[in-house]
């Protein structure tokens, strides 16, 4: 279960896309799924000193942008980082 | 919408009119670029490890932009990326109910450059990976109406107090709230030593989304548009659940825990597993599964891909 500290432990969060975001034309239900394994594990990675998590904040920003995407907020463990977004 | 970063690879699962893959350009560029990481073969096209693009049939497939319209068009936009991909439609396809699949075969080549110490350390993960997606219409009405909130939307152009703490976060506040009322941070059974993060958030005038991650490494990840005559939720996992749940819990009870929150009239689960023989989950899912009294099983087909096998079920409530 959860504790109201999951408020306060994000890695990122935009609170002036999320005061203003509306979504009153976010009509559709079904999402797209599109999963990407550049490896089989973390283990493959050839250099380990970089990897997808190396991949700046804003890079990822700009990629989201031609999805039409934005980023409310990020959660990031030692494995894996979650990002929010809008739509 | 969510995005999930892991070292080694990503999961986009986005909503609406989204356009999603029309980012595939940019990460491949980005990631050699980066990274140093080139999959690219002779012809142009890419080789990683594996892909896969999946969705349920469009409600308004004609409110959909470019390619995203038409499932063909989808498939010849990947066909431009990737040279090994296979396409799939799975289910009833004269319902609007169907489900689509593309996958690439899996570049064991990927397998070369590995630290063989490494993967033995990590080799119940490798070998033991599944996707569990339940995908929702028709929601029970007061079921749906937990999501929505009809928050004040605050124009672009007014000030936005930068000072906000992050629990003053009236869209991230009202999304935990939502999370904590109807109980979806409890689908799981964790052990006792597990570790949860959660983040979600409430769209105005409806909507939920939200991520939930457990042992720093697994996510599952709702989204819910609750309007009426359209609703919809979905809820996917790549938690092994019988792992996380020390042998307590498989995906039939995740199942029904998360029916119980949403009520649809109608759902597909698709189950992707890699190790069928250590998968109780799925030697359940394709046995007759009792799920209540309220349900109908449509549809029942299994796919073998390559190295993973595919489960798909639909059911309607009767």
């Amino acid at each position: 279960t959860i504790t109201i500290k999951e408020l306060t432990n994000h890695s990122y969060i935009d609170h002036e896309l999320s005061a203003t975001l509306d979504s009153t034309e976010a009509f559709e239900g079904p999402e797209k799924l599109l999963e990407i394994w550049f490896y089989p594990d973390p283990c493959a990675i050839p250099d380990k000193t970089k990897t997808l998590r190396s991949i700046p904040v804003q890079i990822w920003t700009d990629i989201l942008k031609l999805v039409k995407c934005e980023v409310l907020s990020i959660k990031s463990t030692k494995c894996m980082d979650a990002f929010l977004l809008s739509e | 919408s969510s995005l999930f970063v892991y070292d080694h690879k990503i999961t986009m699962k986005t909503c609406g009119t989204t356009t999603t893959l029309f980012c595939l350009e940019e990460v491949f560029k980005q990631v050699n670029l980066l990274l140093n990481w080139n999959c690219t073969l002779d012809n142009g096209k890419f080789s990683p490890y594996k892909v896969f693009y999946s969705r349920r049939s469009f409600m308004f497939p004609s409110k959909q932009r470019s390619i995203h319209r038409n499932w063909n068009d989808e498939v010849d936009y990947l066909n431009k990326f990737f040279t090994n991909g296979k396409s799939y439609t799975v289910g009833r396809s004269d319902q609007g109910t169907h489900w689509n699949l593309y996958v690439t075969d899996t570049n064991e080549d990927s397998l070369l450059n590995g630290d063989t110490e490494c993967h033995e350390t990590n080799n119940y993960e490798y070998n033991n990976d599944e996707t569990v997606e339940i995908l929702m219409t028709g929601l029970n009405h007061k079921c749906a109406d937990q999501f929505v909130c009809n928050r004040e939307v605050k124009s672009a152009t007014s000030s936005i107090d930068e000072k906000d703490n992050d629990a003053d976060d009236e869209g991230h506040l009202l999304g935990y709230n939502m999370t904590k009322k109807t109980g979806l941070d409890k689908i799981y059974h964790e052990s006792k030593n597990s570790c949860f993060h959660h983040d979600a958030f409430a769209f105005s005038p409806c909507g939920y989304s939200s991520n939930m991650i457990i042992d720093d490494k697994y996510y599952y990840t709702l989204h819910v548009t609750p309007e009426k005559g359209w609703s919809y939720a979905s809820f996917e996992s790549n938690v092994p659940v019988n792992a996380v749940s020390d042998n307590k819990q498989d995906n039939v009870d995740v199942l029904q825990k998360v029916l119980k929150v949403f009520q649809p009239t109608e759902f597909c689960l698709t189950f992707f597993c890699k190790n069928i023989q250590n998968s109780r989950s799925f030697q359940r899912l394709i046995s007759d599964i009792d799920i209540g009294p309220k349900y109908t099983k449509i549809d029942k087909i299994i796919y073998d891909l390559d190295d993973y096998q595919l489960l798909y079920l639909r059911f309607e409530m009767k």
